[in-house]
């Protein structure tokens, strides 16, 4: 069956959409067929992939309003075993055109489903980058997952979130999706120099446990530079420490999914 | 009259919540009469001021609902002429509970109008806190203000954002809000040594002129250290460079309003 992974936190600016955009490329890089899934209006992922906002003319949208099979919107990215579906403003209509449409929570999942049911079209996993909120977009994308991914910026406005997200991931197992489990918690824009981060790191250690990566990303300028090229950090510079950073996340991902 | 003053951007984790702390310190500290109205249900200006979990059981929801008028939810800080109307997570349920109600974009409106005819309970100025999303509660924001500062983090996916905030700022002027304007886009983690802090202000200030405030905030440690402490870091450390700028931003402010 296909793993689909929500790369969620509401708390903005935490490293998403980066985290969405890398740990998918090195999935793909280790052999793993990966579709990454945008389902945040600002469409920051297709963007970060290369995708021309001229070429988003089916995509998230299309897919959750059932116009369009996720297999049809599929985009091509320059890195082999990654397909983008693509987001653009018109998705933030998507929250008022559903509110009373039936299934309106199980639009994502439906459509993974049918996804599966082709044994020539279906991916190892779905990625699915979150909008920086707790609304339907992303209730489909938690409702669609069977684990959640969640970038931890190392800052105190980024921790006082974490319990409201983790309450809302409660909630969704308990009432759309009983499968739905923290897959872990990743450290992004950690930056060893300053005591905040060494704060932060030893707070969610020390009450998230094993649920917190060993991996942290590292702060590193070449990140941010990187999606002006539309490529991911691991193609824009390979050598970097966030790079070698995502890696080593991918390996992580695809232990726990072995042990699961 | 009050001059409220929306501190919008719908990307995440831009320092919409930074410059909305910060400024109106620097507003009060400058002689003015503020209100910081925290329309984000995460919460965070008011946790930033020092408003325990505790203290927000009158706040922005019922305000929006009508059940309690801002006067009778200002909490105090620690900045004399600086008051607070606190959010809480029950305000993400605004969004839906009012989706029917009467007057739903101009709750926050209203509540304003009716605060400036108090001459004893009015302020000079209300800065409203944004969530990272164009929804009910932002849109309440633009519905009420006459100006937005859009806070602007130095970075690609920030640019990206720009001309989508720019194009939902018209769209409300056309239809609930013939006076708002951008009154200033502020660039924040200004980093002087990154060629990405470089192009993006190039890119801005050419495209929009006057209309990006002299002032940028840099990147410094202390702004992210200080709401840990529930303090603005114009309290928390009054000599770094961050204070300083935002000290010049509210100058800037000031004199935008004079030349109004
Ligand atoms: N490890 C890192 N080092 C340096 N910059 C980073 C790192 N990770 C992310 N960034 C930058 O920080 C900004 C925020 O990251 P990103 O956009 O991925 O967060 P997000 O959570 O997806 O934001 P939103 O809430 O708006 O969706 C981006 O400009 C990105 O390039
Ligand atoms: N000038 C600065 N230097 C260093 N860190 C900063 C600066 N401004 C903001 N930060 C930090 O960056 C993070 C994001 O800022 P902030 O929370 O104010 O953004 P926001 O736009 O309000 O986020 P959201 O979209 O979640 O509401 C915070 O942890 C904050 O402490
Ligand atoms: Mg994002
Ligand atoms: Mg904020």
């Amino acid at each position: 069956p296909i793993r689909v992974l929500a790369i969620a936190n509401q708390k903005g600016g935490v490293g998403k959409t980066t985290t969405a955009i890398n740990l998918g490329t090195a999935l793909a890089a280790a052999g793993s067929k990966v579709v990454l899934f945008d389902i945040d209006p600002q469409g920051n992922a297709s963007t970060g992939l290369g995708i021309a906002r001229a070429d988003r003319s089916v995509g998230a949208y299309q897919v959750l309003l059932g116009e369009a099979r996720i297999d049809q919107c599929l985009a091509r990215t320059s890195v082999p075993g990654l397909s983008v579906v693509a987001a653009d403003p018109d998705l933030a209509g998507a929250e008022i055109e559903l509110s009373q449409a039936p299934r309106r929570n199980f639009r994502l999942r439906d459509a993974i489903d049918a996804l599966g049911r082709d044994p020539t079209a279906r991916p190892d996993f779905v990625l699915v980058d979150c909008p920086p909120s707790l609304t339907l977009l992303t209730i489909n994308a938690l409702a669609a997952a069977q684990g959640v991914v969640v970038p931890l910026q190392c800052e105190f406005f980024a921790l006082e979130g974490l319990s409201q997200l983790l309450r809302t991931i409660e909630l969704v197992r308990g009432s759309l999706n009983p499968n739905l489990d923290v897959h872990g918690v990743v450290l992004t824009m950690h930056d060893r120099r300053t005591n905040l981060t060494e704060q932060v790191e030893a707070d969610v250690r020390s009450h998230l446990g094993a649920k917190v990566f060993d991996t942290v990303i590292p702060r590193n300028v070449r990140v941010s530079e990187a999606p002006s090229f539309g490529k991911p950090v691991l193609l824009y510079d390979h050598t970097c420490a966030a790079s070698d950073a995502y890696i080593r996340l991918a390996r992580e991902v695809l232990q726990r999914e072995r042990a699961a």
